[in-house]
């Protein structure tokens, strides 16, 4: 089973089309392994990538040095995961 | 559960559990419900359709399907409700009594379900088919990429290792092609939902192509109808629009393929992430997200009833 410890989802904020096309790089770099949830369309609209944690810091370096804005909005999914596996389980159990 | 009234709603479940929902609710309700076996997967799971109908013949007929995508866990979960509301309103609802007085509907929960047991046994992020690639270690398709509409444009990926990649062809993946084949020998279906997760949307044809419909003031109208309802239970806030305009470019997609098979009320729907957690919404989320979905898709199908063409 594949396990995401350490895995972030960032909300990015481009805030114009210059960022948007910045993040469209990001997604071209493989050897990061993002998985975008919410594609880079347009300004306005938000990015969710899901960040393995290998790629973590150099992801919120390239953010940030062009100055991209950005939340974590999963801290780390492996924990949800578990949290979800443990509802099932005990669902199971009962 | 010994019963679908005992079914755990609020809470995720395997394929196992849910085809043995699907059974149950079947022999349960023998007078509305059937099974329908519409085709295998790639790995040769059974793919499932229920029918729900009052009877008659050659009638007109309204789809939704959820789950095409493997790791959106709530519309898979909405589906197993929708299945059981169908059955304890249809007496009650006098808008879906008078939907099935004149029209089935077809429900299939999983439409991928190869990659809904990879999602529970190995990887719970997957989105794609488990189809093997010649020449490609990558495994999968999207099915959402892989219809013949604007197959292999624009807004899908030509790499089988993309989470968007559009397959080797157009109905390259088995589990579309059940549907195409399904929607072609039927031949009435004039309603199509799609039903995704998440960003909270409700969205209508082109995805390939930003020209607009021909229908579309008709389907912005009915969209506005469905979001209305939709966020009248709770609040959640939908926008609604072509998938292109809306969202981003995405060729070979479900709904550009059935609006161009002719049926008007194509749709496609994004369900509620309100919590910023993404493709993992809380399953206390399971039935508030579903309550206020069918609002949406009684609308959609009630139009669709009262203007059949």
């Amino acid at each position: 089973t594949e396990i995401f410890v350490g895995h972030q989802v960032l909300r990015i904020s481009a805030a114009d089309e210059a960022q948007v096309q910045k993040v469209k790089e990001l997604e071209s770099l493989e050897h990061l392994q993002l998985d975008f949830w919410r594609d880079p369309v347009r300004p306005g609209l938000p990015i969710d990538v899901r960040v393995p944690f290998p790629s973590v810091q150099s992801v919120k370096v390239f953010l940030e040095s062009h100055d991209i804005s950005y939340e974590i909005m999963i801290e780390d999914v492996q924990s949800l995961l578990d949290e979800e596996q443990k509802q099932m389980s005990a669902l199971r159990a009962r | 559960a010994l019963t679908t009234d005992t079914f755990n709603y609020a809470t995720y479940h395997t394929l196992d559990e849910i085809y043995e929902f699907i059974d149950q609710l079947v022999t349960e309700n023998q007078h509305l419900v059937s099974k329908i076996q519409i085709g295998n997967t790639y790995e040769g799971r059974p793919i499932y359709v229920l029918k729900f109908s009052t009877g008659g013949t050659d009638r007109p007929a309204a789809w939704i399907d959820t789950g095409i995508h493997s790791r959106e866990w709530v519309t898979q979960a909405s589906g197993v409700w929708f299945a059981k509301k169908i059955t304890t309103d249809y007496e009650k609802d006098p808008t879906l009594k008078a939907i099935l007085e004149k029209m089935d509907i077809f429900l299939e929960i999983v439409t991928n379900p190869d990659g809904f047991v990879y999602t529970h046994k190995t990887n719970r992020m997957w989105r794609k088919t488990r189809s093997r690639t010649q020449g490609s270690l990558c495994v999968g398709a999207d099915p959402n990429r892989n219809w013949d509409a604007g197959f292999g444009l624009s807004g899908a990926s030509s790499n089988p290792c993309s989470d968007t990649y559009h397959g080797k062809s157009a109905n390259s993946e088995v589990e579309v092609k059940a549907i195409v084949d399904f929607v072609k020998t039927h031949g009435k279906i004039k309603a199509f939902i799609s039903i995704h997760s998440y960003s909270q949307l409700l969205l209508y044809p082109y995805g390939y192509k930003s020209d607009a419909v021909p229908n579309k003031e008709e389907l912005d109208k009915l969209a506005k109808s469905a979001v209305t309802a939709l966020t009248s239970l709770y609040g959640t806030k939908y926008k609604y629009g072509s998938i292109i305009d809306t969202i981003y470019q995405a060729s070979g997609n479900t709904i550009d393929w059935t609006y161009s098979q002719g049926i008007k009320y194509s749709f496609t729907f994004e369900l509620r992430d309100t919590g910023l957690r993404g493709f993992l919404l809380p399953a206390s989320q399971i039935i508030p997200t579903a309550e206020e979905t069918w609002l949406a898709l009684l609308t959609i199908i009630d139009h669709a009833s009262k203007n059949l063409y």
